[in-house]
């Protein structure tokens, strides 16, 4: 079966991870 | 932290669903690969949230979803290589 995963996916940018600017 | 529930989404604009699910998911996938969290994390996202709050539930459905990610990942990274290269 073929993955319905897309390599072209946006990334992710958590809030919680964030630096400090 | 509070678990997050289906009503507690359903209370939210869909992006902002959709970055709630992330905030939860994206420690669990640091965790097993740190420099491709933000990706990974992406690609899962584009699931439906209903299957994305059962992973969240179930670590072990969450893992192999991740690991099938990765494995979709360096195919096409693998596939773009060696498209630069030819």
């Amino acid at each position: 079966r073929k993955s319905t995963l897309n390599p072209n996916a946006k990334e992710f940018n958590p809030r919680s991870y964030a630096q400090p600017k | 932290q509070e678990p997050l529930t289906a009503s507690l989404l359903a209370g939210a604009p869909p992006q902002e669903q959709k970055q709630m699910l992330g905030e939860r998911i994206y420690p669990v996938i640091h965790e097993m690969h740190p420099t491709l969290a933000g990706k990974i994390t992406g690609m899962l996202l584009e699931i439906d949230n209903s299957e994305l709050l059962h992973m969240l539930e179930s670590p072990e459905s969450l893992h192999s979803k991740v690991e099938e990610a990765v494995a979709v990942l360096q195919a096409h990274q693998a596939k773009e290589n060696a498209q630069k290269s030819a």
